[in-house]
């Protein structure tokens, strides 16, 4: 087979044939599959699975117009970077978070961010709740209709790190892409979190074991919960508020 | 303590490796399903790429996100070539000449899809409980560390 391939990848970059393509799409699609389920895992349900997909093909499309054979890489490697870059991109474009939430958001944000001026520690709860004009039941209703959680929440989390960083509007997401031609430093979602491990280690003792739990020991919130003794929308909220408050943090 | 965690990074590894093998299986397994049906139906080969978004997308609604799991790595490292019992079965040439197979060819290779797909996924499952043990012990320690 792999000469069959080799041929076929030949005979595309030469001809650029219409049927040629659609036979490496075919090929290569079921790479959209593995791709769009782990981009998917943490994004609210109401985003289609068949629309990441799709997304993914167009990622898959573009990696096979641009790959170049002869560079002795293998395209999987390029093109699951790509997949996930072109998800990513679409899902921010789509406004994945509507921006009524987003607005909310920021709005926590700020007030962490003067809290923790004014206060130099960590605020309370009831503290942050009255910064915002609210009651804590307020609070916690607006928290639970933020949820960042996987890849793309922890993408977007290090674009905040990365413009804090470098100045610059770029994510780490992309900066992985560039390096998509070194077959061999890829696809490290360690790598991402190397960068917030600083950041984390600094936060109140209860935000960094379900930060610390979450992303780098994989549990689910669920099963954080059961462990920290509170329910499953209690623990989405104490996530979500960790969240908040380490991006009021990074944009310093 | 540092035995453990060393153990922790091989079988995340694996896994990965190995929710790769199986996802890949079931794209192929639900493609060349695509491709039986439209044998049967009529269509064109055009249709049945145009529905890949459908065809690709899992059966079921995913899990909410109180139950959804970071992946730790994205992909495994691409230098494994996948070459072991069925494995190669992830990258012949079979949807490369889709529709040039007969149908008989398609019904065989869908049972030895389905049959490499239900060896990852217990593998993937059995891995699965030795990570949570593994995960759960590691942070009952950190919890007594920080008593
Ligand atoms: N949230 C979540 N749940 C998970 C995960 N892995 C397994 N499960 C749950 O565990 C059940 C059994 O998984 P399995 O033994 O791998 O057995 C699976 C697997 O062998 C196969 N399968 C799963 N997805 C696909 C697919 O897209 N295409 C094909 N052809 N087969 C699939 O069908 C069997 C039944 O699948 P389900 O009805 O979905 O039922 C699944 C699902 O409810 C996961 O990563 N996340
Ligand atoms: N330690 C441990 N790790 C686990 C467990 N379940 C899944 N994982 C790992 O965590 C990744 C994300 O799981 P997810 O959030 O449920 O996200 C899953 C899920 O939404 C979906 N999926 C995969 N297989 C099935 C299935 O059989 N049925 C259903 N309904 N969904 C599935 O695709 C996504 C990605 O699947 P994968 O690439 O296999 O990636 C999985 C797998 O590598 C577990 O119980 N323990």
């Amino acid at each position: 087979t792999a000469a069959l391939v080799a041929e076929l990848w030949g005979d595309y970059k030469e001809h650029g044939t219409h049927a040629a393509r659609e036979r490496l799409i075919l090929h290569y699609s079921p790479l959209v599959k593995f791709v769009a389920g782990r981009v998917a895992s943490g994004l609210p349900q109401s985003i289609e699975q068949s629309d990441l997909v799709s997304y993914g093909i167009f990622g898959l499309i573009d990696a096979i117009d641009k790959f170049d054979p002869a560079r002795g890489f293998k395209f999987e490697t390029y093109a699951i970077s790509r997949i996930k870059g072109a998800i990513i991109d679409e899902l921010r474009s789509i406004d994945w978070v509507p921006r009524s939430v987003r607005a909310k958001a920021r709005a926590v944000e700020r007030a962490y961010s003067k809290l923790e001026n004014e206060l130099r520690r960590s605020p309370e709860d009831k503290e942050v709740a009255a910064e915002l004009e609210m009651n804590e039941d307020e609070l916690n209703h607006l928290l639970s209709q933020v949820s960042f959680t996987g890849l793309v929440a922890l993408d977007e989390l290090l674009g905040r790190q990365q413009a804090s960083d470098s100045g610059g509007s770029a994510t780490v997401g992309d900066t992985i892409a560039d390096r998509a031609h070194d077959p061999v430093e890829m696809f490290e979602v360690d790598e991402m979190k190397h960068l917030l491990a600083d950041a984390i280690n600094r936060m109140p003792d209860r935000e960094r074991l379900v930060l610390t739990l979450y992303y780098y020991e994989a549990f689910t919130l669920a099963e954080i919960g059961a462990l920290l003794g509170v329910t499953e929308s209690r623990v989405c909220q104490i996530h979500t508020k960790a969240i908040l408050q380490l991006r009021s943090r990074l944009a310093e | 303590l540092d035995e453990v965690r060393a153990m922790h990074e091989e079988c995340l590894e694996v896994e990965t490796e190995v929710s790769y093998v199986r996802r890949l299986a079931q794209a192929r397994i639900d493609i060349v399903s695509a491709e039986l049906d439209r044998r049967a139906s009529g269509g064109s080969v055009e249709d049945l790429v145009a529905r890949l978004p459908n065809i690709l997308a899992d059966e079921h609604p995913r899990s909410d996100p109180a139950h959804s799991r970071l992946p730790l790595h994205l992909a495994p490292s691409m230098a494994i070539t996948w070459q072991r019992g069925l494995e190669h079965l992830i990258g012949d040439s079979t949807l490369l000449n889709l529709p040039t197979l007969s149908v008989e060819e398609l019904g065989e290779t869908r049972e030895q899809l389905r049959t490499l797909e239900r060896e990852m996924s217990d593998r993937r499952r059995s891995l699965h409980r030795v990570i949570d043990g593994i995960e759960s012990d590691l942070t009952a320690r950190r919890r007594v560390d920080q008593t």
